[in-house]
């Protein structure tokens, strides 16, 4: 199926399994098909994503459970998209993208806010002229004063859950975001907005957890900190 | 190159293994 065929697909309005298939089926072209098809499928394809994105988050619904799929299966579409050069330029070019993701950021769809945190913990620290992570942070500000919570208040919601792989992730993202602040100050104020909002009970019971992949990245944060204090 | 790819796959390998946070 040619990246064309799957354009006219998503202009189609499909709504519920036909479109987890037609999202489905793209995500496995998107993976195995050459950089060419993809940027075949290009900005048009990807902006038709984000704005189905954006459609299936407004839905006033009460999760409906095919919605939430399709969300869920377009996250993985943009990740297959940005794993290229190209892909990945079109996405950090698009206003909509960061926002989107950050969107996506749902402690009661801990799947998909897995591979939302882990996207945005991989833009936070990627080389680029633009200071990405400041660009991820302040998408996260801006939703939660869209939704009048506090910025990190999803982050912490994901570390208290019982979602092993979820307290993981959200510990990657904040590590991302603290890592790339040039700034000592910076660092030190993110890491006391966390700790104060509660982050540090929620880490000695963490530490309890024997997951191999959360023991990196509370060594990471640890290991930081100090390194932190010790400049100040 | 413009082709280049497996930049995610790589990112996401060098956080969870916590070598995109040595310090250089």
């Amino acid at each position: 199926k040619s990246a064309f065929m799957y354009i006219q697909d998503l202009k189609s309005d499909n709504r519920g399994t036909p479109l987890l298939s037609c999202l489905e089926s793209l995500r496995v072209s998107l993976n195995n098909n050459p950089v060419s098809w993809v940027q075949n499928f290009g900005n048009e394809g990807l902006a038709l994503l984000l704005s189905l994105l954006k459609r299936l988050q407004e839905e006033k619904d009460e999760y409906p459970p095919m919605g939430v799929k399709c969300q869920h299966e377009i996250i993985r579409c943009l990740k297959a998209f940005m794993n290229n050069k190209h892909g990945l330029k079109s996405m950090l070019e698009s206003d909509e993208g960061i926002p989107l993701l950050v969107r996506a950021i749902n402690p009661g769809v801990p799947h998909m806010m897995v591979d939302a945190v882990k996207l945005l913990s991989a833009i936070s620290i990627l080389e680029h002229p633009e200071s990405l992570h400041e660009r991820v942070l302040e998408a996260l500000t801006e939703e939660a004063e869209r939704r009048d919570i506090e910025r990190f208040q999803p982050l912490l919601a994901g570390m208290n859950s019982h979602n092993i792989p979820l307290k993981a992730g959200c510990m990657q993202l904040i590590n991302a975001l603290i890592s790339r602040g040039e700034e000592l100050d910076f660092r030190i104020h993110i890491r006391s907005e966390l700790l104060r909002l509660g982050l540090r009970d929620m880490l000695k019971e963490v530490q309890q957890i024997e997951n191999e992949e959360l023991k990196v990245q509370l060594l990471v944060f640890h290991e930081q900190a100090e390194d932190d204090s010790e400049d100040l | 190159d413009g082709d280049e790819t497996g930049i995610m796959d790589g990112l996401l390998e060098a956080l969870q293994s916590g070598a995109a946070f040595k310090r250089k």
